[in-house]
């Protein structure tokens, strides 16, 4: 499809302007309200001193997560996409060039919050991170193949609340590594923060293959 | 644009001939895992001796949703979508020719778990109802608003998690109405079976409205 093959090109140049600034960028896909912008929001405290963040947001309308992002200090723009499903290349590359980000840093794109749309959807990222709520399913990576088809890391976020729910996560693990044999499979807790150590060791380790 | 056109004129057909049988059509929409399918098990347990329940399931990948249909008793169709975020006219009216729905029926049309495709997709329901789930926060009308400006009705299910979420149902509520001025709000639980009656008393009104 030539929009597909359009948006590869301008990918690859984003990820060559990255790369030649040794900058990570991650792609934070989920469902709406798994928990992208919270588990963002405590991920940059906890990389204080360790990272420099920036932050791509992206949502149909509002500004209300860049806000959020904004209360940590950290630097982040906003995109509303509309009728859009998904982020794009064009736009992202667009949004890098506002920020600027400083050389060897670190750029999240929290994605519009969709489980299909943005898999096919490249924007120069080094990896796809997929956000499964423990609150919606466990046969949801069978459901939704694509995207996690297309991710090197899941987080199971919300497990706060894996007292209520009846989500078995040894099931969701299995699901998940049968559409991504060697996706690597997180349980964390925006709420409480459990897991999100071993989530900044993998962040810190992803970032230093990017140099 | 011309796909959409092509598929207003199907829906159109749609319409058309559920109306000449007296069938109430409703097209529920929601992120993946909000708890479509859980409702409609509980539904169609309630509708019992009430009215006859058709499903039409749309997934990407799957037929995990249509088999719990059928667990039921009931008549249940499943499309798999492949890559694409939204059923589309043509898909049921297709669905529809195999289910053969008796007059005077019901036909729920769940959608592929998305709450930004399905807005602009006009199937030939006669309501869409919007699903959204305590866990998934309360600002969510306002970031994906034409999915709640197109629903005539917004199930806030999973209210049995209230307790342990920061969901302010008001804020919801004003922010659903917001977007879509006389929206009608019910919050249930498909687990408890809260608030399910009200749903069964809508229902039932939406169908003698569609005789
Ligand atoms: N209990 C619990 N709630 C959480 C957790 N993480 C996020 N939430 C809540 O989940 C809701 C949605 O969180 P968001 O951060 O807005 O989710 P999101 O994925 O960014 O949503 P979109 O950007 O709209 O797709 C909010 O009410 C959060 O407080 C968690 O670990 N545990
Ligand atoms: N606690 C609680 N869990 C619920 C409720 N309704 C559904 N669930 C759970 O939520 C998860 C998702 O439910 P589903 O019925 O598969 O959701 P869905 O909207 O049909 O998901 P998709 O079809 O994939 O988009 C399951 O683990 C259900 O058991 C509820 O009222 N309370
Ligand atoms: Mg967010
Ligand atoms: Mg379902």
């Amino acid at each position: 499809r030539d929009l597909l093959a359009k948006n590869d090109a301008l990918a690859a140049e984003n990820r060559a302007m990255l790369g030649a600034r040794g900058i990570l960028a991650l792609n934070l896909v989920s469902s709406p309200g798994s928990g992208k912008t919270a588990l963002l929001v405590k991920t940059i405290e906890l990389l204080a001193g360790k990272l420099v963040p920036y932050v791509v947001e992206g949502d149909q309308q509002t500004t209300n997560d860049a806000e959020r992002i904004r209360e940590t200090g950290a630097a982040a723009i906003q995109i509303n996409t509309g009728k859009g499903c998904h982020l794009d290349a064009h736009m992202v590359g667009h949004a890098l060039e506002h920020l600027e980000p400083a050389e060897g840093s670190i750029v999240f794109i929290e994605n519009v919050g969709n489980l299909v749309c943005p898999a096919g959807f490249d924007l120069g990222e080094a990896h796809k991170v997929v956000i499964l709520s423990v609150t919606e399913g466990d046969d949801k990576p069978l459901k939704y193949p694509d995207i996690f088809a297309a991710s090197d890391l899941v987080l199971i976020n919300k497990t706060d609340l894996l007292p209520y729910v009846d989500f078995d996560m040894d099931k969701a693990s299995a699901n998940a590594r049968r559409v991504r044999p060697g996706i690597k499979v997180l349980p964390v807790s925006a709420r409480t923060g459990e897991g999100l150590d071993t989530w900044i060791a993998w962040l810190m380790g992803a970032r230093a293959m990017a140099m």
